[in-house]
């Protein structure tokens, strides 16, 4: 139990901060932030438990608390994508992870969900050990839909009180 | 492998029987608040084995297709879903989790009929950890991961180690 | 005691069908929704509770907890603006309280904020008895900001390390 | 009557001396995350007398201005948050709550210290009820306005009663 728990602690802790980077990377701070994970007590994990730090670009609070909204959200996606990496389900399903996103983080978002899905990733390991996953991503903003593959999109028919969806294939109208 | 589609027969909003996809390798699911997209991922959900209290519903009958409160009384209703997965290698396997009259449910692999414990382990071997959950996430709950404390951080790793 | 509440009770329940309906009507949907409040125990009303129902247009569940997320957003606003009616505050501050809703929600929901805070209404008690209040509103939405009269754009100076703001007056640079 | 501006002075991300505003009747306030504009809804309700709990704090000194982990230890510190209020008529008035560096909170209505009761009957007599706090809806607290279970609903009446 031991063995499994450090196997499965020491994966997570060595990408998190990589996800992270990816994450949080842009123009203005090609660096991208810092985010590392701490056990409390080497010798008993179960006891006492794991602490995650995650520091935005020019940040230096160490206390998760203090991040706003949006920030936790990255925070807490770059930790989903880590943890999925030591055991990778073969698709996500995320609804409205977005909401307390800027546009700049949106696209972020977006585009790292994109480069890990799209493009054959899904069929080779990439370099970096972690694999792709199918998406399926629930939102509210055209920033974040306008770089899937394929969309659903679910109306309210009101005249037989009930759902109904159209599937549309953006591959195929794109713009060259 | 990847979900192909969905067939949903009288699942929450969804009435009757209706084919939702095909998935591609990213698919955005969009439209109006109170649609039914939050209905869809719990669709996914529910046909995967997750517990119904995460579905917004106190016990299965309450996802079962209901015009009003009075047809939500109505007994003998009944609803499934079915999760048409594809294979790495591009054979296709169906997973079906039906709504029962009696209130229960009942679990098939392609048509056969199997128990809860065989199903999971179909799933487990695909990758899918149902109790683990960490490709799933409901809304409104992502910043809340970001906020767990220590022991609880401990106990989500214990859950995919 | 129980006169003083039954007072809140009665304004309140008597104005939330009537605000949830100006939040709710669209031109599809012209009615707009249903809403209205219940005493649990008319005798005892401390004991047993008040309860809150919303029916958005179309719909015809009384449960509040099948509502999707932006329904509820939408049935909580209306209750803040109904128990705002009975004890005004001269103003209202709203953090992303628009991170759940659609494009349209958005648009129906700054556009009543508007109609209390601007043109005047603060002024003057409007004919429903419901007064005027001035709005400060943090979005991160453009539907929802450029329907204000003046906008404070919040910026991290990394070189300071810390926050600056800019306050732009709107109604100067609006389009006739 | 109405909020004029604000004048900060080392309040939580805000450094040194800032005067934000003027507020009109409808004013937006945007910028990207983590840039401060859930800050300056703390700094409006901290000078309210709203506790520091719901301030994202567990002490006073936790709301003065630090670059990193190491100044907010340094002691000998203040902060202050001025809200200049517009009546009705036209003449000002200015409400100021300062953070000692003992730890503990001054009040100033315009340049005369009151002590709390005197300072919150002021603020309740121009229709603002900081125990109701009906007129503050904070980061993320909107949807549970409208799932408050009969008896939270009471409570929320009672206050404002
Ligand atoms: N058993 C049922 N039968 C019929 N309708 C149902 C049933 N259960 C839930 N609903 C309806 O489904 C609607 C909610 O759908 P859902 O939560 O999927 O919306 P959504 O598209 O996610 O909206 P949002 O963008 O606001 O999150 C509710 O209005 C509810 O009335
Ligand atoms: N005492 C302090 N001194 C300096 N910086 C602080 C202090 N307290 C909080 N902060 C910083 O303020 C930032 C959070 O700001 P805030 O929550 O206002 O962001 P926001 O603009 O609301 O973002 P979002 O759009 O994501 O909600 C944090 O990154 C934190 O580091
Ligand atoms: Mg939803
Ligand atoms: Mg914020």
């Amino acid at each position: 139990r031991y063995k499994l728990f450090m196997e499965a602690f020491n994966h997570i802790s060595s990408i998190i901060d990589r996800i992270y980077k990816q994450l949080t990377k842009s123009g203005t701070h090609p660096l991208g932030g810092t985010a590392y994970l701490n056990l409390e007590n080497e010798d008993d994990p179960f006891l006492h438990g794991i602490k995650y730090t995650a520091m935005p670009p020019t940040k230096r609070f160490r206390d998760m608390e203090q991040l706003s909204g949006g920030e936790k959200t990255v925070a807490a996606l770059a930790l989903l994508f880590s943890i999925h990496s030591y055991r990778p389900s073969p698709f996500f399903i995320l609804d409205e992870v977005d909401a307390a996103l800027d546009n700049l983080n949106v696209a972020k978002v977006a585009g790292f969900i994109r480069s890990k899905s799209c493009d054959g990733t899904r069929a080779s390991q990439d370099s970096e050990g972690s694999s792709g996953f199918q998406s399926i991503v629930i939102s509210l903003k055209d920033s974040f839909y306008d770089k899937a593959e394929a969309v659903v999109g679910v109306y309210r028919d009101s005249d037989k009180g009930c759902s109904s969806t159209l599937t549309f294939d953006l591959t195929k109208c794109q713009e060259s | 492998g990847k979900i192909l589609r969905l067939e949903l027969n009288n699942f929450k909003s969804y009435k009757g029987l209706q084919t939702i996809g095909p998935f591609s390798d990213f698919t955005a699911v969009i439209g109006p608040n109170g649609a039914g997209k939050s209905n869809l991922m719990d669709a996914i959900s529910f046909v995967l084995g997750v517990r119904t209290g995460q579905l917004r519903g106190t016990q299965l009958r309450d996802l079962i297709y209901a015009f009003d409160d009075r047809e939500k009384e109505q007994s003998g209703r009944r609803a499934f879903v079915r999760l048409v997965y594809q294979l790495a290698g591009g054979s296709e396997l169906r997973f079906t989790r039906t709504i029962l009259p009696s209130g229960g449910s009942e679990y098939q692999i392609d048509s056969r009929n199997v128990n809860w414990d065989e199903y999971n382990g179909k799933l487990r071997s695909l990758g899918i950890l149902v109790k683990a959950r960490n490709f799933l996430v409901f809304q409104g709950d992502v910043e809340s991961i970001a906020s767990k404390n220590p022991k609880e951080l401990t106990g989500l790793l214990e859950q995919i180690s």
